[in-house]
């Protein structure tokens, strides 16, 4: 990917782990739709040989030969799709390659983002230019196609884990997802929970369901959730209307430019012959009403892209795409075959209400190329699902959130940037956005932590990943919700913006052992043969005489549920609520103080926290705090947020609050 | 649909294997064939699960899922890009 890495501090000269001082031995396993290996992406020069105890392998196919497919870098290719045709009929292998082979991009871009090798020159048409380069740089990747243009099979997906943790992966990377279900039911979350407890760190996409609440995926303790949020980086494309005005979209259409004097503009809700032409739905528009225009039409249902396509071959000349309410204003780049960009739901109107009242109704679109250094960003992405955590509402999800929106990336030569079958162009990078391109950037990420620290756990990494995060701007300000325009809260953005250069040293983690999360299991009143199903059968059951509890979980983020007191005789009394936590110091003898700050629309938390500070005199001693919420009662649906952090002055360790009352 | 096949994920309590089997595989096939002799096994899991996938009908499921040793039997379910 080019420019997150720079985001993420990364590409200073001091890296993380100097190149030169060691060969990575990380194996990131990628489940996805599969690899194009030729991609340059996976060159593997300066990588040392295959660690001696991996035991994966690339498998041969019609179209895949391990010989030529695989080297230091793509270590592992496999592919999965017994479910997949045990639910839809053989595969068609004129469409798709039952191989390892990537027909659809979507893997190639997400193994690329996580680890892929450096490529200078790297662009999208000329877009997004700069050198492309995976997060964990020398991490080796093993892809395990379990994606197929049907979707992604539990069955398939359980087997590639199955394979993936006994071939060697370090770390799991899976941009994809189900609804929200109990855990002993979701194979990812059994899947995930077995890898954990062979040292595997799983990290998940959150899902593409917000900006509305409770929409996320793959909720379990043990997985890394990750959110998306954009980068400092941006297409703009300026729609300039005949009566002067211009409004700022996105695009990355690359070919014959629109005259920079305006041209007839249409509302496609005017040029059609069917009830939802203003989403110039394929065979919906009429071409003499359209021929030599600019179209305007509205999202929804098909593709952005295929909008698009209709507009061109019903003969317009160019297309403004507006949001809906849905999108709001979040802006995601498209590489369009046809002059088009996509502009905020706010503009959309304007515009659509000048194309009804104008007499003669003009308009252009001028493309602004790559602009970098834009402010403020991250901002939280509209489509980033969000919390509380429908499954265990008192384990604050996601966990972070990182770069999802118009990341570039490797991408198949299969098909073109637009997956249109009448796309024939073949790129070798693309720009796409998603939870799908967050995960696998924190799974590289976790790679790199993994490098650095061989012998932490997967909670370890998390944690360090978690604490160090931010969510605030160089100056101060909360980081912005682009679904609201406000500051985001721990359910948009969990911990907040991953910073690795931050997490390689966090000086204190909350870590978990596979023991703790059974013990949460417990908490969540899961019978033993549940809590077989999930754990492999370990003949574990719960303690009649233990009081379990979620909140004893040492999770780095707290989410704090209060009950809205019921009674109209103790609606003055207050709630408490108390959490333990244990933190390991993970760095040089310190003294960590800390602080809470909390705030509630509507009432006020008191946080109190037991003992203050902590006096750690060696590497790796463990200590444990409680944290004291006390808070009125409030109607039922209220929520707050807060942190809690401590510091010795050169570690800050912060841990996001986040509370509801029910 | 009551003699449809689906995928389903059979979990097992490895630790209830009868002593006649020495392998575990070779005791998720007796279970698949206690209840049906035409039942494709798909896969068996044992590094992130414990078990089997095999295609089974509505009725099959239900009967495995009685069987001594099955954890549960989960229909396949579709997970999607994101």
């Amino acid at each position: 990917t080019t420019r997150t890495p720079e985001f993420l501090g990364l590409d200073v000269a001091d890296e993380l782990v100097p190149e030169s001082s060691t060969t990575s031995d990380v194996v990131v396993g990628v489940l996805d739709t599969g690899v194009w290996p030729e991609r340059n992406s996976f060159d593997d020069t300066g990588l040392g040989p295959i660690p001696a105890v991996w035991k994966g392998e690339c498998v041969a196919a019609k179209d895949f030969d391990p010989a030529k497919s695989c080297n230091r870098k793509l270590i592992g290719a496999r592919f999965f799709s017994k479910g997949y045709e045990s639910s839809m009929g053989p595969i068609d292998e004129s469409h798709e390659s039952k191989s390892p082979r990537d027909a659809d991009g979507h893997g190639t871009h997400t193994s690329t983002t996580a680890a892929g090798s450096a490529v200078s020159d790297a662009s999208l048409l000329g877009y997004a230019t700069g050198t492309a380069r995976g997060m964990a740089l020398r991490a080796r990747i093993a892809v395990y196609k379990v994606c197929w243009t049907g979707g992604c099979f539990s069955s398939d997906i359980l087997a590639a884990m199955d394979a993936a943790v006994n071939d060697g992966c370090h770390i799991l990377s899976l941009s994809l997802g189900g609804g929200a279900t109990d855990y002993y039911r979701d194979s990812v979350a059994i899947g995930a929970f077995n890898a954990m407890e062979s040292g595997v760190l799983v990290s998940c996409s959150a899902g593409n369901a917000g900006p509305g609440a409770a929409t996320l995926s793959n909720l379990a303790p043990w997985i890394t959730t990750v959110g998306a949020g954009t980068i400092d980086r941006d297409f703009p494309a300026y729609v300039v209307l005949g009566n002067g005005k211009n409004y700022t979209g996105v695009s990355l259409y690359s070919g014959k430019l629109l005259s920079s004097t305006p041209i007839p503009l249409i509302y496609a809700g005017n040029a059609t012959n069917s009830s939802n032409g203003n989403l110039c739905m394929p065979g919906t528009l009429v071409p003499e009403k359209v021929a030599g225009k600019v179209v305007l039409c509205e999202r929804g249902i098909n593709a952005r892209v295929q909008k698009g396509m209709v507009v061109k071959d019903a003969g317009g000349a160019g297309m403004v795409l507006a949001n809906t309410a849905t999108n709001s204003e979040e802006l995601v780049a498209d590489a369009h075959l046809l002059p088009a960009t996509l502009i905020g739901e706010k503009a959309g109107n304007v515009i659509k209400a000048y194309a009804l009242s104008d007499p003669n109704p003009t308009a252009t679109i001028i493309f602004g190329g790559t602009k970098v250094g834009v402010r403020p960003s991250p901002v939280v992405a509209a489509f980033s699902s969000r919390g509380p955590n429908a499954v265990t509402p008192e384990i604050l999800k996601p966990d972070l959130i990182a770069p999802g929106v118009n990341i570039l990336a490797g991408w198949t030569g299969a098909i073109g940037p637009t997956g249109l079958t009448t796309d024939s162009r073949r790129v070798e990078f693309n720009i796409i956005s998603g939870t799908s391109m967050s995960c696998p950037h924190v799974s590289g990420l976790a790679a790199l932590l993994k490098e650095e620290h061989p012998d932490w756990s997967p909670a370890a990494i998390k944690s360090a990943l978690m604490t160090t995060a931010y969510v605030t701007y160089p100056g101060g300000d909360g980081i912005l919700d682009i679904a609201t325009g406000q500051a985001a809260t721990p359910f948009d953005f969990g911990a907040g913006h991953a910073d690795p250069k931050s997490a390689v040293d966090p000086g204190l983690i909350y870590d978990l052992t596979p023991e703790d999360y059974l013990e949460f299991l417990c908490a969540i009143d899961y019978t033993s043969l549940q809590i077989a199903a999930i754990s492999k059968d370990r003949n574990y059951s719960c303690d009649a005489r233990k009081n379990y509890s979620v909140s004893k979980l040492n999770y780095p983020s707290f989410s704090v549920a209060f009950a809205t007191a019921s009674g109209s005789a103790d609606k003055g009394a207050t709630a408490t609520v108390v959490h333990e936590r244990t933190v390991t110091n993970v760095g040089p003898p310190a003294t960590y103080k800390s602080t809470a700050t909390a705030k509630v629309d509507g009432g006020e938390v008191q946080i109190s926290v037991e003992p203050a500070v902590l006096n750690f005199t060696e590497t790796g001693e463990k200590k444990s705090y409680t944290v004291k919420f006390t808070a009125p009662s409030l109607p039922s649906g209220s929520s707050g947020s807060g942190r809690l952090e401590w510091s010795d002055g050169k570690h800050t360790v912060a841990s996001a609050l986040a509370f509801t009352w029910t | 649909a009551a003699t449809r096949r689906a995928s389903y994920i059979v979990h097992m309590a490895k630790t209830q294997m009868p002593a006649r089997f020495t392998e575990h595989s070779h005791w998720y096939d007796a279970s698949l064939r206690s209840i049906s002799d035409s039942a494709d096994m798909l896969y068996t899991y044992d590094t992130v699960a414990h078990g089997f996938a095999a295609r089974l009908t509505p009725a099959e499921a239900r009967n495995l899922a009685r069987r001594p040793g099955v954890l549960s039997v989960l229909p396949d379910t579709t997970y999607h890009l994101h």
